[in-house]
């Protein structure tokens, strides 16, 4: 721990601290899959992901949800990227996966292309054996010189260079093939089905039957449903998304009861 | 038509399973409160029904886990370009009477391969790896032992999930894999790529891991591996997406790790479309900030 805030120096958050329970909690050690201060965890997430973006945007939301004052823009979003994380089959809330869904248009004119060439990976992963070896090897007097006195990122190859500025924002920041644009969220309402399969068993059916009857996956919601429907999800639109989450009540209520794949779970 | 003589239909449409934890000693009508492994239930919501109870505490049925990829079978499996599966496919280590043992671990693993590969495997086909649908895997921290430990390759654990997930990787990758256990599968040859990336190196549970800034941590060589693909993806014109279990939170990663992987998340902005993980069984999403990362790294050095 200390030297972990040792190394991100005065930007290690103590307002984080609460994740630790709910990470912990969240079935990393040998807990199961009960759910434990999983609204803190997202409380958390809001104050420091969310309100921090609205913040820094300056934006203010009236009582509708609307946005207010805006200092700055949020452009494309691209100092951003996003981690989305899943619901689980696991029923630590209700089953549930996704159905994403990307542009694809274009993609068999480019396909067609004489131009196009899908290559081989075999000489790649020799030649990377070889330079991660090399990359490896441990340090002689004359690097750890070099790496004690110029910048680091020069020499630490763990540190990416920063992206050349004649490259085009790719998928995620601008609408192009592969662009993500919808998503479908199912999920398994297991009181209803244990509803269901009960009253087939009554009903004469035997166990396989009425299991088959009884089971299914319905749509909770998808990506560009209301209240806080998302016309595409892109960067951008996430970020948008932050903001309307971060002072909307009504919005964040909805936002956890989905979070929490529509079980009535609170802390 | 693909490059190589074959065609393949493409939906614009994929799926993202995670977390499925099926559990064989579940055991319908035994007690909650005893992981649904035995035991008399002593209120309505202790009792371990067929499908599951949500919030009660107990892993996946194998009922649950059966009819779940049935359905997926049933009504997604012609609709979808690829699937991503992010882990975690045997029960919690949380039942002292049933500690879990390695072969188990790696049974069950072995079991839930095998299921994926014939749901989405071409049938008409006698190449074990020609599939309809791409499978792309990654390791979850309950699919180690010990649990969350896990040490960079070969060793005998990659060796087992190479011999589970062979059809799934592909050939010229094995040797790469042994070391890492890391992956990607050209989805669209030539066009998309999903990047299956081992996070247990990143993560801060797994005790052989402290920072990402020694060669010989595992997370070093993770971040070294992943800046030399994004960056032949680059050249190749390709995009990807990145996925794994633990999701790259800066509470799950441990030092710098954190840091650095936010900093090749978004340096390949270019490339990247964007991070799909398991783990916390929440659905949400994060925004993590690449000038917040330059600073902490930079700082750090």
């Amino acid at each position: 721990k200390a030297s972990g805030k040792a190394l991100v120096g005065d930007t290690a958050d103590d307002s984080l601290g609460v994740l630790d329970s709910a990470v912990e909690a969240s079935g990393l050690r040998i807990m199961g899959a009960k759910p434990v201060n999983k609204e803190a965890y997202m409380n958390t997430v809001r104050e420091m992901y969310y309100k921090k973006i609205a913040s820094r945007l300056g934006v203010r939301m009236n009582k509708k949800g609307k946005k207010g004052r805006t200092d700055r823009k949020s452009g494309n979003g691209d100092r951003y990227s996003i981690v989305n994380v899943a619901g689980s089959v696991i029923p630590t809330f209700n089953p549930a996966f996704r159905v994403w869904e990307y542009n694809i248009s274009g993609l068999d004119v480019e396909y067609q292309s004489k131009d196009f060439q899908s290559q081989g990976w075999g000489a790649f992963f020799e030649e990377l054996e070889i330079k991660m070896e090399r990359d490896l090897q441990e340090d002689n007097i004359f690097s750890g010189w070099r790496r004690t006195f110029s910048d680091s990122r020069r020499t630490d190859k763990t540190i990416p260079r920063k992206m050349p500025s004649d490259l085009a924002l790719g998928p995620a920041y601008t609408p192009q093939l592969f662009s993500p644009t919808r998503f479908i969220q199912y999920y398994a309402d297991l009181a209803s089905i244990e509803k269901k399969y009960k009253k087939a068993l009554k009903n004469g059916l035997g166990e396989e039957e009425a299991a088959v009857e009884a089971f299914s996956y319905g749509i909770e919601y998808c990506s560009d449903d209301q209240p806080y429907a998302m016309k595409s999800l892109l960067t951008k639109d996430y970020i948008d998304l932050a903001v309307k989450l971060a002072d909307n009540d009504k919005l964040w209520e909805k936002f956890t009861e989905r979070a929490f794949i529509s079980t009535d779970y609170t802390d | 038509h693909l490059p190589n003589g074959k065609s393949k239909t493409l939906h614009g449409r994929f799926l993202h399973i995670t977390d499925i934890h099926p559990d064989p000693l579940y055991e319908v009508g035994s007690s909650a409160s005893e992981m649904c492994h035995r035991g008399k239930p002593d209120r309505k919501n202790d009792f371990a029904t067929k499908f599951g109870v949500a919030m009660n505490g107990c892993d996946s049925s194998m009922e649950l886990m059966e009819h779940t990829l049935k359905w997926i079978y049933d009504n997604l499996r012609d609709e979808i370009d690829f699937v991503v599966w992010t882990g975690d496919n045997i029960r919690h280590d949380n039942d002292r009477k049933n500690p879990r043992t390695e072969s188990q671990i790696f049974d069950l693993n072995a079991q839930m391969a095998q299921k994926f590969e014939k749901m989405f495997r071409n049938p008409n086909s006698i190449d074990p790896r020609n599939f309809d649908v791409d499978v792309v895997p990654s390791l979850g921290n309950n699919d180690v032992f010990p649990h969350n430990l896990f040490s960079l390759g070969p060793t005998l654990q990659t060796r087992e999930i190479y011999n589970m997930w062979g059809n799934f990787i592909p050939q010229e990758q094995q040797r790469a894999f042994a070391r890492g256990t890391s992956f990607f599968v050209e989805v669209i040859p030539g066009k998309l790529a999903i990047l299956s990336i081992q996070t247990l190196y990143l993560y801060k549970a797994n005790p052989l891991v402290d920072t990402c800034d020694s060669k010989k941590e595992p997370g070093y060589q993770l971040l070294l591996w992943l800046g030399y693909v994004l960056e032949e993806l680059r050249s190749r014109n390709m995009k990807v997406w990145l996925t794994g279990h633990v999701p790259p939170l800066e509470k799950n990663y441990d030092g710098n790790c954190f840091h650095k992987f936010t900093l090749w998340t978004n340096e390949y902005r270019d490339i990247i479309i964007g991070g799909l993980y398991g783990h916390m069984n929440m659905d949400h999403f994060v925004p993590v900030d690449r000038k917040r990362s330059w600073k902490a790294v930079t700082g750090s050095k």
